[in-house]
Order: structure tokens, then sequence, then C-alpha cells
């Protein structure tokens, strides 16, 4: 089953 | 103090309603190059970038960098206030607590202006850097758009398989499954219709497309839109406007 990723695994908050 | 005039409201109309449902509250950042937007969806999957440069405007002013903290749902209740073709002009002072919206008949027989008051947003800001993308695919907003709509009765998913030469979109799902193949084509005549695939490396990738669906709203605001996908990495989906862009990125789907 595919997960569904987040934004945040790949851009950090600045 | 911010003074920017579009020559027609239709413009901001678009973007409005392009990025409302997926975004509610946004800090619209006004520089002397223009006004520009950065935000997240509540799931952070889907981030909106929009850069509306001040060619794209008849007259743009900004003497010093303001932030409008603004509520997209009130915001587009006033702009469908004025017609498409009126000029529509933002202005707001220094430190402001409302912006003002003003319409303009093109015909001068009619003004009207609408107040919206302004919010303290406080917004996640994530930091984008350039990528390297294994494929860059350039195609026609509708024809995107209709291949989203199509498959999405069929799936929560769509995949993306790009090979040489071919753009593969695939849906599966319980009733059956879909696919649509799209080749490069140029239309000579009508180059927005042209399909341009540009290729380093195979790819295969997984979406929601709950958020495509999101992303198609941008449509109307440009005939192509540029899909650049790279393995296991957010994909962008790029609308070019008359000067500036509305980006989407979009977080894919895989196993861990």
């Amino acid at each position: 089953k595919l997960k569904q990723q987040s934004l945040l695994s790949f851009f950090a908050p600045s | 103090m911010l003074e920017g005039k579009f020559d027609e409201a239709s413009l901001l109309k678009k973007i409005i309603d392009a990025i409302k449902d997926c975004v509610q509250l946004c800090n619209f950042n006004c520089t002397e190059k223009g006004i520009t937007l950065q935000a997240v969806d509540d799931s952070r999957v889907l981030l909106v970038s929009l850069l509306i440069g001040e060619e794209a405007f008849t007259d743009y002013r900004c003497d010093r960098n303001i932030t409008l903290g603004v509520d997209l749902s009130s915001f587009s209740k006033m702009i469908k206030c004025g017609n498409n073709e009126d000029f529509l002009t933002l202005i707001a002072e220094d430190s402001p607590d409302t912006v003002l919206v003003v319409f303009e008949d093109k015909n001068r027989e009619r003004i009207s202006e609408y107040s919206l008051k302004l919010m303290d947003i406080d917004n996640e800001f994530l930091k984008i850097d350039d990528m390297d993308y294994d494929s860059v695919i350039t195609m026609p907003a509708g024809e995107f758009a209709k291949i989203v709509r199509d498959l999405k009765n069929l799936s929560e998913s769509l995949g993306i398989l790009v090979t040489k030469d071919t753009v593969k979109f695939l849906s599966e799902g319980d009733i059956g499954s879909g696919s649509v193949v799209v080749k490069p084509f140029t239309d000579l005549e009508k180059p927005e219709n042209s399909v341009k695939v540009s290729l380093k490396k195979p790819v295969n990738l997984t979406f929601g497309l709950k958020y495509l669906s999101d992303i198609i709203k941008a449509t109307n605001l440009a005939e192509s839109v540029t899909i650049k996908i790279a393995d296991k990495v957010p994909a962008l989906f790029e609308y070019k406007l008359p000067s500036g862009y509305l980006r989407f990125y979009l977080a894919p789907k895989f196993d861990e």
C-alpha cells in the first residue's frame, strides 16, 4: 500500500 | 504604500479561484517586484507558490514591503463583486489593517470599492530548493484537467509513468482501471496544443487525485501546464501567468 508523503519530509521550514 | 492596478479583474479572480479551495489563510507579500504568496494546505501535502510580477499590472507601485494577511474565502466574495473586464486596483497603506479593492467600469460610469479586513497570519514557510527533475512534460492545461477528472472516477490515486517519448496516466480502482497515453506532438498552427516531453530518466510516480483536483482549478489561468517530476520527490505543476506563475508542489505517494 502506498503512503501519502508529507512536504515536510522534503522541504525544511525556514 | 501599495497600489496595483489590473487591466482586468478576471486575472485576480482566476488566481483566487485556483487556490482558495486548498489554502484559506494566506499572506500576500508585496514588494517592488510584485506580489508573492506561499501557502501549504492543512495536510501539508500540497504547496501553492504564486508570483504576480509587476508586469502583470497596468500600474504598480509598492514603496515598502507590505504583508497582506488575507482570508481567501472572504477575499473571493469581494472580488466576485467586480465584472471580469473591470479595472481592479488593490490599495494598502504601509502597515495596513485593511486592503481596498476598487473596481472601475471601463466606461467610467461606475466605481465600486470594497475594504477587506486583514488578519495576522502565522504561516509556516517552507524553503524550496531548486531541484533536478527526471522528466518535464508540457501539455495543454485543459487536456491535463480532463485526464485528472476522468481518472478520478476510478481511484484515489493517479500514476504518472514517463518513458521515452510517452507519458502514461493510470488509475486503478475497485470498478476497474483506466489509462491515458500522451505522446509528444507539435502543433505548428496552435503551439499551445503541443505536447513536449523531456526525459533524463524514466519516472513512475503516484499522486493523490484529491490534490490533483485542486491543482486543475488553475486550468483557466494558462493554455498549458508544465509538470516536473523526479523519483520520490514532490512534483511541480506550473501555470504561467502573463508575468509570473502559479506553482503547485505535490508530495507523492510511495512505499516507505
